[in-house]
């Protein structure tokens, strides 16, 4: 299905569209959340309170993530059992992709923007976050700029995000056909928006899956990069994302 | 406290289930 264009330009899938319209607000997305952490923690712990903060600010964008994921098209209709699955087995990539389009987004290259609004400098990050994270950060940023230079928009951003969600191998949910059907019409929609609204970049489909995969390779190193402060007792507890880390998969 | 299913996440399950959030 396609929008009418009236304007005359390309048109727009009509999956993209409804994705558009279930895209939150960053301004309500950032007021949320800070609400959240300004509310003392529950479990006071020993880790520096910058830690504490960033590890309740990752949970709270993971919860709006979820929150973005029930009200869409076809995940809705899937039974919670399905639902764990697929977040399960993306959690963290979508988290990633979050914050790698927030950073698209803000375009400064020596300063990363936090959910919050927050600003920090690359030099703070080197100085204070330890070389796991730092690392971490430094590769983000590569991809950030890549997919700046490929000139990602929001359309394909929102489509992507769907993919991602929609990215297990169906042979692991109960309900194959409709998650299989929302795989192959998210990819047709996002071909057919590339090559129309980009018909001079005749592969950056291809080239944004591609993107996909590295985003996939950075969320594999922050499970990594969580796990090992988990096992130094690092971490707050009854953190959500250390209990996505430590749950089975599907 | 909320479980979810075996070696489920239970927060998730909770920000899942539909009764829970209805709740």
């Amino acid at each position: 299905g396609y929008s009418e264009s009236f304007s005359g330009g390309p048109t727009v899938p009509e999956l993209i569209l409804q994705l558009l319209q279930l895209e939150p607000e960053e301004d309500q997305v950032r007021a949320r959340i800070l609400g959240c952490l300004q509310e003392p923690a529950k479990n006071r712990s020993d880790q520096p309170a910058a830690f504490g903060l960033l590890c309740r600010m990752a949970d709270q964008t993971f919860i709006s993530i979820v929150d973005w994921a029930r009200r869409c098209m076809v995940f809705k209709e899937l039974e919670v059992a399905d639902q764990m699955s697929l977040l399960q087995n993306c959690w963290s990539e979508l988290l990633v992709f979050d914050h790698i389009y927030r950073q698209i987004q803000y375009g400064k290259e020596g300063s990363i923007l936090l959910v919050t609004g927050q600003e920090v400098e690359l030099s703070t990050v080197a100085a204070q976050a330890g070389s796991l994270l730092h690392n971490l950060v430094l590769r983000a940023q590569e991809l950030v700029l890549q997919l700046h230079a490929l000139q990602l928009d929001r359309q394909e951003f929102v489509c992507l995000k769907f993919l991602i969600l929609f990215s297990l191998d169906v042979k692991f949910l109960s309900n194959h056909s409709l998650v299989k059907d929302a795989q192959e019409k998210a990819n047709a929609a996002l071909l057919d928006y590339t090559l129309c609204h980009y018909p001079h970049c005749a592969d950056k489909f291809q080239q944004l899956l591609l993107c996909l995969v590295e985003v996939r390779a950075l969320s594999v190193q922050a499970k990594e990069y969580l796990y090992h402060k988990h096992l130094g007792n690092e971490m707050p507890r009854n953190n959500l994302l250390i209990e996505m880390l430590q749950a089975r998969q599907t | 406290p909320c479980q979810g299913p075996a070696g489920r996440p239970a927060i998730l399950y909770t920000l899942l289930s539909p009764s829970l959030m209805a709740s």
